[in-house]
C-alpha cells in the first residue's frame, strides 16, 4: 500500500 | 527528528538571517538575484499549501510562516524598496527564471507521488527548489567579486541542502518506511549545483582571500 503520508520536512 | 534536519533548517534560518542583514545594514541588494528570490517565495507558497490541511507539528508550522513570509519581504524590498531596489544588479540578473518554472511544473505533472492537487504541487516545489540556486550562481559569476553577506548566504544556503542528504541518510537507516524519493533525487540535484561555489569558498576561506569565481 502506497498511502501518501504528510510531508513531515521543510 | 534527528540533528542533522535540525542543522539544515537552522543553517536554512541562518542564511535568510544573513540575506536580511546584508539587505538591512547595507541598504543594499547588491549580488542578490531576484529571480532566484522569486522563485523561492513561489517554492514556499506552493510548498506549503498544506498549512491549511495537516499539521505536524508547532516547530514545522512556525518554520514555514517564517520561510512565506521572509521570502516574500525580501522579493518585496528588492523590487519596492525606495533604496534598495536601486542598488539591484538588473543587467546582468538575466536568467530567463520562467523556464525553470514551466520545466518543474511539467515535470511535476508527470512525475509526482499521488495525482492531487496539493501533491502536484508539492512535488512542483520540490523541483522548482533544487533549480533556483541556477539564477544567483549565474549573477555571481557574472560580477566576479563576491561580498562577504552574500557569500556566506549562498554558503549556509548549501550547507542547510548538505545537512538534509545527511538527514535523509540517517532516516534510511533509523526508520523502515521510506518513500520520499522525489524529494532526496532532487535534493542531490540542488546540493551538486553548489559543488562549484563551494570550493572557491573554501579556497578562499582557506587563503583568507576575498571570494571570486572565475569568469
Amino acid at each position: 500500500n502506497v498511502e501518501s503520508e504528510p510531508h513531515d520536512e521543510l | 527528528m534527528n540533528i542533522f534536519r535540525f542543522a539544515g533548517d537552522m543553517t536554512h534560518l541562518i542564511s535568510i538571517l544573513v540575506l536580511l542583514l546584508k539587505i538591512y545594514a547595507t541598504k543594499s541588494c547588491s549580488g542578490i538575484s531576484l529571480k532566484t528570490q522569486e522563485l523561492y517565495a513561489l517554492v514556499f507558497l506552493t510548498r506549503y499549501l498544506d498549512l491549511f490541511t495537516d499539521f505536524i507539528s508547532v516547530y514545522n508550522t512556525i518554520m514555514k510562516l517564517v520561510f512565506i513570509a521572509s521570502s516574500l519581504a525580501i522579493v518585496w524590498c528588492m523590487r519596492m524598496h525606495r533604496v534598495v531596489r536601486r542598488s539591484y544588479d538588473k543587467e546582468i540578473d538575466t536568467f530567463r527564471h520562467y523556464f525553470l518554472i514551466l520545466a518543474s511544473f511539467l515535470l511535476a505533472v508527470l512525475v509526482h507521488e499521488k495525482f492531487t492537487f496539493q501533491e502536484i504541487f508539492w512535488a512542483f516545489s520540490i523541483y522548482l527548489e533544487a533549480l533556483a540556486i541556477l539564477p544567483q550562481l549565474v549573477l555571481l559569476q557574472r560580477s566576479g567579486n563576491v561580498d562577504n553577506l552574500t557569500g556566506q548566504y549562498v554558503f549556509f544556503l548549501g550547507a542547510y541542502r548538505a545537512f538534509y542528504i545527511l538527514n535523509w541518510i540517517y532516516r534510511y537507516f533509523t526508520e523502515q518506511h521510506f518513500s520520499r524519493w522525489i524529494a532526496c533525487l532532487s535534493g542531490i540535484v540542488q546540493t551538486a549545483l553548489y559543488a562549484d561555489f563551494f570550493y572557491y569558498y573554501f579556497i578562499s576561506w582557506k587563503n583568507n582571500a576575498k571570494l571570486q569565481l572565475p569568469a
